[in-house]
Protein backbone atom coordinates (compact mmCIF):
# COMPACT_ATOMS: atom_id res chain seq x y z
CA UNK A 1 0.00 0.00 0.00
CA UNK A 2 1.52 3.48 -0.53
CA UNK A 3 1.43 5.68 2.63
CA UNK A 4 -1.33 7.84 0.88
CA UNK A 5 -4.04 4.89 0.80
CA UNK A 6 -2.60 3.78 4.26
CA UNK A 7 -3.73 6.94 5.67
CA UNK A 8 -7.13 7.09 3.74
CA UNK A 9 -8.41 3.97 4.43
CA UNK A 10 -6.81 4.50 8.25
CA UNK A 11 -9.21 7.98 7.88
CA UNK A 12 -11.78 5.64 6.87
CA UNK A 13 -11.57 3.65 10.16
CA UNK A 14 -10.15 0.45 8.07
CA UNK A 15 -6.42 -1.08 9.04
CA UNK A 16 -6.27 -2.69 6.08
CA UNK A 17 -7.76 -3.20 2.33
CA UNK A 18 -10.17 -5.84 2.14
CA UNK A 19 -10.03 -8.64 0.01
CA UNK A 20 -12.50 -10.37 -0.99
CA UNK A 21 -12.99 -13.67 -1.84
CA UNK A 22 -16.78 -14.70 -2.90
CA UNK A 23 -18.42 -12.02 -3.03
CA UNK A 24 -22.09 -12.42 -1.48
CA UNK A 25 -25.40 -10.27 -2.82
CA UNK A 26 -25.98 -7.36 -1.13
CA UNK A 27 -28.65 -7.93 1.58
CA UNK A 28 -31.72 -6.19 0.71
CA UNK A 29 -32.18 -4.55 3.93
CA UNK A 30 -28.35 -2.37 3.09
CA UNK A 31 -29.04 -1.81 -0.24
CA UNK A 32 -32.27 0.19 0.91
CA UNK A 33 -30.75 2.40 3.69
CA UNK A 34 -27.46 3.38 1.22
CA UNK A 35 -30.32 4.17 -1.39
CA UNK A 36 -32.56 6.47 0.92
CA UNK A 37 -29.31 8.55 2.17
CA UNK A 38 -28.19 8.66 -0.74
CA UNK A 39 -31.27 10.07 -2.58
CA UNK A 40 -31.64 12.40 0.77
CA UNK A 41 -31.35 16.49 -0.82
CA UNK A 42 -27.94 18.00 0.16
CA UNK A 43 -29.92 20.55 2.70
CA UNK A 44 -30.99 17.15 4.47
CA UNK A 45 -27.90 15.18 4.39
CA UNK A 46 -26.11 17.26 6.98
CA UNK A 47 -28.97 17.33 9.27
CA UNK A 48 -29.11 13.27 8.83
CA UNK A 49 -27.37 12.10 11.91
CA UNK A 50 -24.97 9.40 10.47
CA UNK A 51 -23.81 7.84 13.94
CA UNK A 52 -27.58 6.85 14.18
CA UNK A 53 -29.51 4.31 12.33
CA UNK A 54 -33.00 5.66 11.98
CA UNK A 55 -34.63 2.51 10.25
CA UNK A 56 -33.52 0.95 13.97
CA UNK A 57 -33.44 3.53 15.83
CA UNK A 58 -30.02 3.07 17.61
CA UNK A 59 -26.86 4.61 17.61
CA UNK A 60 -24.61 3.64 15.00
CA UNK A 61 -22.62 4.60 11.90
CA UNK A 62 -21.51 0.72 11.11
CA UNK A 63 -24.30 -1.87 10.02
CA UNK A 64 -22.88 -5.58 8.89
CA UNK A 65 -24.64 -8.46 7.75
CA UNK A 66 -22.50 -11.52 9.04
CA UNK A 67 -22.96 -14.80 7.33
CA UNK A 68 -24.08 -17.89 9.50
CA UNK A 69 -20.93 -20.30 9.52
CA UNK A 70 -22.66 -22.74 11.05
CA UNK A 71 -23.28 -26.41 10.66
CA UNK A 72 -26.29 -28.45 10.14
CA UNK A 73 -26.30 -30.90 13.36
CA UNK A 74 -28.19 -33.49 11.33
CA UNK A 75 -29.88 -34.05 7.51
CA UNK A 76 -32.28 -35.78 6.40
CA UNK A 77 -34.48 -37.95 8.34
CA UNK A 78 -36.51 -36.14 10.93
CA UNK A 79 -36.20 -37.33 14.13
CA UNK A 80 -38.56 -37.12 17.33
CA UNK A 81 -40.52 -34.42 16.79
CA UNK A 82 -37.59 -32.12 14.92
CA UNK A 83 -37.44 -31.36 11.52
CA UNK A 84 -34.71 -29.04 11.69
CA UNK A 85 -31.31 -28.62 14.10
CA UNK A 86 -28.87 -26.28 12.90
CA UNK A 87 -25.73 -24.80 14.71
CA UNK A 88 -25.69 -20.83 14.20
CA UNK A 89 -22.17 -19.18 14.12
CA UNK A 90 -21.36 -15.42 13.33
CA UNK A 91 -17.87 -14.09 13.78
CA UNK A 92 -17.98 -11.04 15.24
CA UNK A 93 -14.02 -10.90 15.89
CA UNK A 94 -15.12 -8.76 12.74
CA UNK A 95 -15.93 -5.99 14.78
CA UNK A 96 -13.11 -3.43 15.26
CA UNK A 97 -11.85 -2.51 19.00
CA UNK A 98 -13.31 0.81 19.47
CA UNK A 99 -17.13 -0.01 18.16
CA UNK A 100 -19.53 -0.59 20.25
CA UNK A 101 -21.98 -2.55 19.43
CA UNK A 102 -25.89 -1.25 20.00
CA UNK A 103 -28.29 -4.54 18.54
CA UNK A 104 -27.83 -7.48 16.81
CA UNK A 105 -30.82 -9.11 14.90
CA UNK A 106 -31.10 -12.32 13.59
CA UNK A 107 -32.74 -13.55 10.38
CA UNK A 108 -34.03 -16.97 9.82
CA UNK A 109 -35.22 -17.51 6.12
CA UNK A 110 -37.39 -19.34 3.79
CA UNK A 111 -37.88 -19.25 0.17
CA UNK A 112 -41.54 -18.93 0.86
CA UNK A 113 -44.15 -18.99 3.68
CA UNK A 114 -45.01 -22.35 4.45
CA UNK A 115 -48.72 -22.97 5.48
CA UNK A 116 -50.37 -26.00 7.14
CA UNK A 117 -53.32 -27.41 5.08
CA UNK A 118 -56.09 -26.42 7.43
CA UNK A 119 -57.54 -28.56 10.19
CA UNK A 120 -54.37 -30.62 10.40
CA UNK A 121 -53.86 -28.90 14.01
CA UNK A 122 -50.07 -28.99 13.94
CA UNK A 123 -47.75 -26.32 14.74
CA UNK A 124 -44.30 -25.50 14.16
CA UNK A 125 -41.85 -24.91 17.33
CA UNK A 126 -38.85 -22.92 16.76
CA UNK A 127 -36.15 -22.40 19.48
CA UNK A 128 -32.77 -21.37 19.77
CA UNK A 129 -30.26 -22.23 22.22
CA UNK A 130 -27.25 -20.57 23.81
CA UNK A 131 -24.41 -23.07 24.13
CA UNK A 132 -22.12 -23.32 26.41
CA UNK A 133 -20.32 -26.27 25.20
CA UNK A 134 -18.56 -26.73 21.74
CA UNK A 135 -20.24 -30.59 19.96
CA UNK A 136 -18.35 -32.45 17.20
CA UNK A 137 -19.82 -31.70 13.80
CA UNK A 138 -23.08 -33.59 13.41
CA UNK A 139 -23.04 -34.74 16.75
CA UNK A 140 -26.21 -33.61 18.25
CA UNK A 141 -25.48 -30.56 21.13
CA UNK A 142 -24.73 -32.08 24.96
CA UNK A 143 -28.71 -31.26 26.59
CA UNK A 144 -27.39 -29.61 29.56
CA UNK A 145 -25.04 -27.01 28.36
CA UNK A 146 -27.40 -25.00 26.66
CA UNK A 147 -29.73 -22.69 27.58
CA UNK A 148 -33.26 -21.88 26.00
CA UNK A 149 -33.09 -17.89 24.33
CA UNK A 150 -36.41 -17.79 22.45
CA UNK A 151 -39.11 -20.62 22.00
CA UNK A 152 -41.75 -19.47 19.76
CA UNK A 153 -44.46 -21.18 17.73
CA UNK A 154 -45.69 -20.18 14.28
CA UNK A 155 -48.80 -21.27 12.67
CA UNK A 156 -47.38 -20.49 9.13
CA UNK A 157 -43.71 -20.53 8.67
CA UNK A 158 -43.09 -16.77 7.40
CA UNK A 159 -40.42 -16.45 4.30
CA UNK A 160 -37.94 -14.44 7.25
CA UNK A 161 -38.56 -14.27 11.09
CA UNK A 162 -36.53 -11.67 13.03
CA UNK A 163 -34.90 -12.24 16.53
CA UNK A 164 -33.19 -9.60 18.45
CA UNK A 165 -29.84 -11.10 20.05
CA UNK A 166 -28.37 -7.77 21.24
CA UNK A 167 -27.53 -8.82 24.59
CA UNK A 168 -26.13 -12.33 23.67
CA UNK A 169 -24.36 -10.85 20.73
CA UNK A 170 -22.57 -8.49 23.01
CA UNK A 171 -20.75 -11.51 24.80
CA UNK A 172 -19.55 -12.86 21.02
CA UNK A 173 -17.39 -10.06 20.99
CA UNK A 174 -14.44 -12.36 23.69
CA UNK A 175 -13.75 -14.87 21.33
CA UNK A 176 -13.59 -17.60 23.75
CA UNK A 177 -17.26 -17.05 24.70
CA UNK A 178 -18.66 -17.29 21.22
CA UNK A 179 -19.91 -20.80 20.81
CA UNK A 180 -22.93 -19.55 19.07
CA UNK A 181 -26.83 -21.05 19.02
CA UNK A 182 -28.75 -23.86 18.15
CA UNK A 183 -31.66 -23.18 15.88
CA UNK A 184 -34.38 -26.09 16.31
CA UNK A 185 -37.66 -26.15 14.37
CA UNK A 186 -40.16 -29.09 15.60
CA UNK A 187 -43.25 -29.86 14.38
CA UNK A 188 -46.17 -30.41 17.85
CA UNK A 189 -49.86 -31.09 17.48
CA UNK A 190 -51.68 -27.86 18.84
CA UNK A 191 -53.17 -28.23 22.69
CA UNK A 192 -55.18 -31.65 22.50
CA UNK A 193 -54.30 -32.59 18.91
CA UNK A 194 -52.43 -35.66 18.57
CA UNK A 195 -48.62 -35.85 17.45
CA UNK A 196 -48.26 -36.44 14.08
CA UNK A 197 -47.63 -40.07 12.81
CA UNK A 198 -43.88 -40.16 11.60
CA UNK A 199 -45.29 -40.62 7.92
CA UNK A 200 -47.11 -37.07 8.36
CA UNK A 201 -44.22 -35.86 10.04
CA UNK A 202 -41.83 -36.32 6.99
CA UNK A 203 -44.66 -34.70 4.82
CA UNK A 204 -44.80 -32.00 7.55
CA UNK A 205 -41.02 -31.07 7.84
CA UNK A 206 -40.64 -31.02 4.44
CA UNK A 207 -41.93 -27.57 4.03
CA UNK A 208 -39.09 -27.31 6.21
CA UNK A 209 -37.38 -27.16 3.12
CA UNK A 210 -37.74 -24.06 2.15
CA UNK A 211 -35.16 -22.70 4.71
CA UNK A 212 -32.60 -20.66 2.88
CA UNK A 213 -30.09 -19.37 5.49
CA UNK A 214 -29.55 -17.52 8.89
CA UNK A 215 -27.67 -14.08 9.10
CA UNK A 216 -26.59 -11.77 11.59
CA UNK A 217 -27.10 -7.80 10.92
CA UNK A 218 -25.26 -6.14 13.93
CA UNK A 219 -24.86 -2.12 14.02
CA UNK A 220 -21.85 -0.91 16.05
CA UNK A 221 -20.73 2.64 16.92
CA UNK A 222 -17.32 3.92 15.79
CA UNK A 223 -16.25 6.11 18.93
CA UNK A 224 -12.91 7.45 16.73
CA UNK A 225 -15.39 8.37 13.90
CA UNK A 226 -18.77 9.50 16.10
CA UNK A 227 -16.93 11.56 18.64
CA UNK A 228 -18.54 14.84 18.96
CA UNK A 229 -18.45 16.72 16.07
CA UNK A 230 -16.58 19.99 15.92
CA UNK A 231 -18.71 22.96 16.81
CA UNK A 232 -20.19 24.21 13.57
CA UNK A 233 -21.01 28.02 12.60
CA UNK B 1 -6.69 55.28 2.11
CA UNK B 2 -5.07 51.65 2.11
CA UNK B 3 -5.30 50.49 -1.44
CA UNK B 4 -7.61 47.33 -2.32
CA UNK B 5 -6.25 45.21 -4.82
CA UNK B 6 -9.39 44.11 -7.54
CA UNK B 7 -10.89 40.68 -6.72
CA UNK B 8 -12.48 38.50 -9.21
CA UNK B 9 -15.33 37.02 -8.30
CA UNK B 10 -13.85 33.50 -9.26
CA UNK B 11 -11.22 33.49 -6.91
CA UNK B 12 -13.27 34.11 -3.65
CA UNK B 13 -13.46 31.31 -0.80
CA UNK B 14 -15.94 28.70 -2.31
CA UNK B 15 -16.30 25.23 -3.41
CA UNK B 16 -14.37 23.81 -6.11
CA UNK B 17 -14.95 20.82 -7.54
CA UNK B 18 -13.25 17.93 -6.80
CA UNK B 19 -14.31 14.10 -7.88
CA UNK B 20 -12.95 10.65 -5.77
CA UNK B 21 -12.91 8.26 -7.48
CA UNK B 22 -12.47 5.12 -5.54
CA UNK B 23 -11.40 2.82 -8.90
CA UNK B 24 -8.80 5.50 -9.84
CA UNK B 25 -7.62 4.45 -6.22
CA UNK B 26 -7.82 0.45 -7.14
CA UNK B 27 -10.24 -0.19 -4.67
CA UNK B 28 -13.05 -1.34 -6.74
CA UNK B 29 -12.94 -4.68 -6.05
CA UNK B 30 -13.88 -4.12 -2.30
CA UNK B 31 -16.14 -1.20 -2.46
CA UNK B 32 -19.57 -1.91 -3.87
CA UNK B 33 -21.59 1.36 -3.96
CA UNK B 34 -20.69 4.15 -4.97
CA UNK B 35 -18.37 4.26 -7.43
CA UNK B 36 -16.62 7.52 -6.09
CA UNK B 37 -18.32 11.09 -5.13
CA UNK B 38 -18.20 14.99 -5.31
CA UNK B 39 -15.77 15.51 -2.19
CA UNK B 40 -15.17 19.00 -3.59
CA UNK B 41 -12.61 21.19 -1.54
CA UNK B 42 -12.55 24.92 -0.43
CA UNK B 43 -10.15 27.33 -2.17
CA UNK B 44 -10.07 31.31 -2.69
CA UNK B 45 -9.57 34.79 -1.32
CA UNK B 46 -10.82 36.32 2.10
CA UNK B 47 -10.51 40.06 0.90
CA UNK B 48 -11.14 42.82 3.18
CA UNK B 49 -13.83 43.70 3.22
CA UNK B 50 -15.38 40.20 3.93
CA UNK B 51 -19.11 40.20 2.60
CA UNK B 52 -21.87 38.56 3.77
CA UNK B 53 -21.60 35.48 1.33
CA UNK B 54 -18.10 34.87 2.55
CA UNK B 55 -19.83 32.87 5.73
CA UNK B 56 -17.07 34.25 7.81
CA UNK B 57 -16.21 34.47 11.26
CA UNK B 58 -15.83 37.78 13.82
CA UNK B 59 -12.49 36.92 13.60
CA UNK B 60 -12.00 36.70 10.26
CA UNK B 61 -12.95 40.41 10.00
CA UNK B 62 -10.85 41.52 11.97
CA UNK B 63 -7.93 39.88 10.51
CA UNK B 64 -9.00 40.80 7.12
CA UNK B 65 -8.57 44.34 7.98
CA UNK B 66 -5.45 43.96 9.85
CA UNK B 67 -4.16 41.93 6.67
CA UNK B 68 -5.35 45.03 4.76
CA UNK B 69 -3.07 47.73 6.54
CA UNK B 70 -0.56 45.58 6.73
CA UNK B 71 -0.32 42.43 4.44
CA UNK B 72 3.03 41.73 5.51
CA UNK B 73 2.61 40.77 8.78
CA UNK B 74 -0.44 39.52 8.80
CA UNK B 75 -2.30 36.46 6.37
CA UNK B 76 -5.63 36.75 4.95
CA UNK B 77 -7.98 34.80 7.09
CA UNK B 78 -8.06 30.65 5.43
CA UNK B 79 -10.93 29.66 3.40
CA UNK B 80 -12.32 26.48 5.27
CA UNK B 81 -15.23 24.24 4.84
CA UNK B 82 -18.33 25.30 7.42
CA UNK B 83 -20.86 23.01 5.49
CA UNK B 84 -20.23 19.47 5.17
CA UNK B 85 -22.13 16.42 4.94
CA UNK B 86 -21.87 12.81 5.14
CA UNK B 87 -21.88 9.90 2.79
CA UNK B 88 -22.31 5.92 3.27
CA UNK B 89 -19.95 3.14 1.75
CA UNK B 90 -21.16 0.00 0.92
CA UNK B 91 -18.18 -2.37 1.12
CA UNK B 92 -16.89 -5.83 1.95
CA UNK B 93 -14.69 -6.77 4.46
CA UNK B 94 -12.05 -9.41 4.95
CA UNK B 95 -14.82 -12.16 5.77
CA UNK B 96 -17.27 -11.47 2.81
CA UNK B 97 -19.30 -9.42 5.11
CA UNK B 98 -21.53 -6.70 3.54
CA UNK B 99 -20.68 -3.50 5.78
CA UNK B 100 -22.73 -0.67 5.33
CA UNK B 101 -20.52 2.32 7.04
CA UNK B 102 -21.67 6.07 7.38
CA UNK B 103 -18.96 8.97 7.42
CA UNK B 104 -19.02 12.14 8.62
CA UNK B 105 -18.08 15.33 7.16
CA UNK B 106 -16.77 13.75 3.30
CA UNK B 107 -19.01 16.17 1.31
CA UNK B 108 -18.10 20.15 1.49
CA UNK B 109 -21.03 21.78 0.57
CA UNK B 110 -19.91 25.47 1.66
CA UNK B 111 -17.31 27.25 2.90
CA UNK B 112 -16.37 30.68 4.94
CA UNK B 113 -13.22 32.61 5.58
Amino acid sequence: LTLQESLLLKSLGLSAKPSPKTPVPVPSVLWRIFQKRKTLPSTKKDLADACRVEEFNVPGNIIRVLADRGHFVHNGQPQRLLCLQKRLYFNLSVLEEGERLTMAQLEIKFSHNSYHTSGQGQVFELRLYQTSQISLRGMPPNEHSRKLLVEQSFAQLHKSLLFNLSGVAKDWRTYSMNLGLILEISVSGRDGASAPMSGELQSLCASIDSFLDTSLLVVTLSQQQCKASRRRR
Amino acid sequence: SAHYPPVTLSNLCKPRRLYISFSDVGWENWIIAPQGYMANYCLGECPFPLTAELNSTNHAILQTMVHSLDPEGTPQPCCVPVRLSPISILYYDNNDNVVLRHYEDMVVDECGC
